[in-house]
């Protein structure tokens, strides 16, 4: 049978608010030597994602002074513990991204699923 | 049979030379829409990786005016054409990188294996 995103999913996330600058954004992706943080308003609610690719683009666009808000993607792409493997990872290759943030019902992080994590799935099958 | 790399890989490669600034590579990031550029010497042969966490890193360090060569990874970790997946996989995990050069015998870079296309073995399988 088609394994679940909990079968393979990390529980290690990295997290952030968005009034917290880009330096401080940097450092923490640095420090959890990860592309991904997601973004929770101080209800613990999922309100977007800021990656690696977000800060690169900052530094092309010389906006060094910015905010997290001013840089993350609000339109999260998610998955939850129960979805099947093949349709999440068709979401990462659909819109070309490298990790989904894994949610309960109440829209709260439980995990990460991250296209490394993919990786696990040959040590079973062949 | 256990897949091999060349069925999944990307023909897509970004590449960069070591004496361009870090802005270059970050608009070449951007353009590209993806993480990763292979650093290549004036001969066309592979001398580094730098990534989008690289980038990253160098706001941290506030090394604005710096080159490639001052943030690129010169030991980079690569795999060929006929290497087995799951072997590609486990440097992925292993190394906690989402990127793998392909090089053939003369070390010249002929694609990309990223841990996003490793979702396309899910399409087949199960
Ligand atoms: C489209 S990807 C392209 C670069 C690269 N392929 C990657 O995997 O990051 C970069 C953009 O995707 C966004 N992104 C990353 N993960 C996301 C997710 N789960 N949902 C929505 N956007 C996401 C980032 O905020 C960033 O602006
Ligand atoms: C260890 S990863 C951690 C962040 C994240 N997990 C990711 O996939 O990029 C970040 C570092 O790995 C390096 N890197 C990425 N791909 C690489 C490869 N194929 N060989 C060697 N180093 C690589 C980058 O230059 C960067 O310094």
């Amino acid at each position: 049978p088609m394994p679940t995103v909990k079968e393979i999913m990390s529980r290690m996330v990295h997290a952030i608010t968005e009034d917290e600058s880009i330096k401080t954004a940097a450092r923490k992706l640095l420090r959890g030597d990860t592309n991904h943080l997601v973004v929770l308003d101080h209800a613990g609610r999922l309100v977007g994602i800021v990656t690696t690719y977000d800060i690169s683009k900052s530094v092309v666009q010389e906006g060094r002074g910015g905010l997290v808000k001013d840089i993350m993607t609000r339109q999260v792409i998610r998955t939850t513990m129960d979805e099947h493997l093949d349709i999440a990872a068709q979401k990462l290759e659909r819109y070309n991204i490298s990790a989904l943030p894994v949610v309960d019902r109440d829209s709260r992080v439980v995990g990460m699923l991250t296209a490394i994590d993919l990786g696990k799935l040959l040590e079973r099958r062949w």
